[in-house]
């Protein structure tokens, strides 16, 4: 999640996603995003999932279902979209969610999420349940601290900030963490941010460096200070994904990185943190 | 405009800005964002200009006073940066007035700003005024479709949209053009849209060339149909501008690209480009 748009976060929610399904884990990525852009990513019409439209349905009815009946909801509009990967995808009508769930009490409507997929897991666990149990589930959130990613937040156990390294970007860090806080001192005190994902990065430049200096420098002083605080063991990660056309390309038609350019730096780059994000997951 | 984040509007105002003040006009930068990127990228501190830190006021008090008030709050306000060019800073608050503003009555809360800067050139032109008429007026929007940017579009003449030539970037330009609109449709009937700025452009891919190619087709469609709309003259506007580090850098040390690496590729993309707003304004 990042409040900033167009930093990158759709972009690593899909090809992340797709490289750690490619590495054998079951994997589900969920579009909070009422632009839909990872459901396009994936090829998947975000106009015809409405159940309006006859469609399966999309995370709106999740959100916008009694709890108990959004558990179902969740496991029909799920679609498979590659071995190990399945999406539940967004659709335009998200938007309208945001003022639906401003009348219900503030601890219902940013755990609505949670509950539904909490639900769907205990069913899958009892070994009868319409949905299978996930390794991996990743969530990419609006550009905004609305309910959306409040709720997006207050599903997670980790937080991954997106992030291109330029001077304009650091100022919104500050509310971004403000609001991690807020939840993690809130409705979900396992919250923790992992760390920030360079995107689009371009190595050569003095800038970019300083900018990073400037992110490492920032946790270095969090690790040591004596307050805890949800990012106190946050980093950056590497790799930093490079700036890469065939990145910007491949949602255009509707495939994840690895079935456009199985071999283009972009892909290396997914693929490589990947793999660092499965290790530490099951060294955890 | 761009209710999409990151595409360049905050870069774009500032430089072209500065560009048309250095041909000679007298130009106001508004800083209608809560963010106050084009405040921070002109060297002012947002934080100091707020009234009740003992600074001289910002959008936020032009939009949440008394129309009557406004213009003399606009007056004091506003900041000398460089010759023939000034900023209406904004500041934190700002984000503050859209929820103030929701109280007001909807042709009313979207007109503040115009009618404040009315009120200015009419003292103005009337000899006395605490404001210097201007000759170019740019107003650099926040990433969504409220009520600030609402007001920009009340306000404007014309409406200029920054952007890259990526895939996903083409999936808001509907929703955009759909305010535009409205609000041409509205309290603003003389807005139109002049057109697209290309924003850290590369001309060396094929995928930017074809949402080029997207674009040129879209509004050349526009043009030859029959009904009126606020784009039927708008156009992919030249030259588009390259992506240049520096570009990225010059914010960091609160410059334009002018005061800072006057004789790059960034720099000449936006002196050529305001050199063509310059004459097809004149040219009206
Ligand atoms: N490493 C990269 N190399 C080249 N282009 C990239 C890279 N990462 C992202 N992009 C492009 O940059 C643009 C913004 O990326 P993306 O849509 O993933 O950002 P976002 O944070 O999800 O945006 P939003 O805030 O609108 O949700 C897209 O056109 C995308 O294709
Ligand atoms: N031509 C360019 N070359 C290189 N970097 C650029 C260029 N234009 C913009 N940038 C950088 O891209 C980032 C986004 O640009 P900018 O802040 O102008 O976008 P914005 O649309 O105003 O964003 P927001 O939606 O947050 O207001 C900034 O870090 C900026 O310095
Ligand atoms: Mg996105
Ligand atoms: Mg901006």
């Amino acid at each position: 999640m990042n409040q900033k748009g167009g930093v990158g976060k759709t972009t690593t929610a899909v090809n992340l996603a797709a490289a750690i399904a490619r590495a054998g884990r079951r994997t589900l990525l969920i579009d909070l995003d009422p632009q839909a852009h990872a459901t396009l990513h994936v090829g998947v019409d975000p106009g015809s999932v409405s159940r309006l439209a006859g469609g399966k349905g999309s995370v709106y009815d999740v959100l916008t279902e009694e709890p108990s009946a959004a558990a179902e909801v969740l496991a029909s509009a799920m679609l498979s979209i590659a071995p190990q990967l399945w999406i539940l995808p967004s659709e335009t009508d998200l938007a309208a969610a945001e003022t639906e769930l401003a009348d219900v009490p503030a601890a219902d409507r940013t755990t609505r999420l949670r509950r539904a997929l909490e639900r769907c897991s205990a069913i899958a666990n009892g070994g009868t349940g319409p949905v299978p149990p996930f390794d991996f589930v990743l969530i990419d959130c609006p550009p905004s601290l609305g309910v959306l990613t409040l709720n997006g937040l207050a599903t997670a156990r980790e937080v991954f900030i997106p992030m291109q390294a330029q001077f304009l970007a650091l100022q919104g860090v500050g509310k971004l963490l403000e609001t991690v806080s807020m939840i993690a001192g809130g409705v979900n005190p396992r919250l923790r941010v992992t760390g920030i994902i360079l995107c689009a990065h371009d190595t050569t430049t003095t800038h970019a460096r300083e900018v990073v200096a400037d992110l490492v420098e920032f946790f270095e002083q969090a690790r040591q200070a004596p307050s805890e605080s949800p990012w106190k063991t946050a980093r950056v990660l590497s790799p930093p994904i490079r700036r890469n056309i065939k990145l910007a390309e491949c949602p255009s038609f509707g495939k994840t990185i690895f079935d456009y350019a199985s071999s283009c730096p972009g892909a290396a780059d997914y693929a490589a943190l990947a793999e660092r994000v499965i290790g530490e997951w099951d060294a955890m």
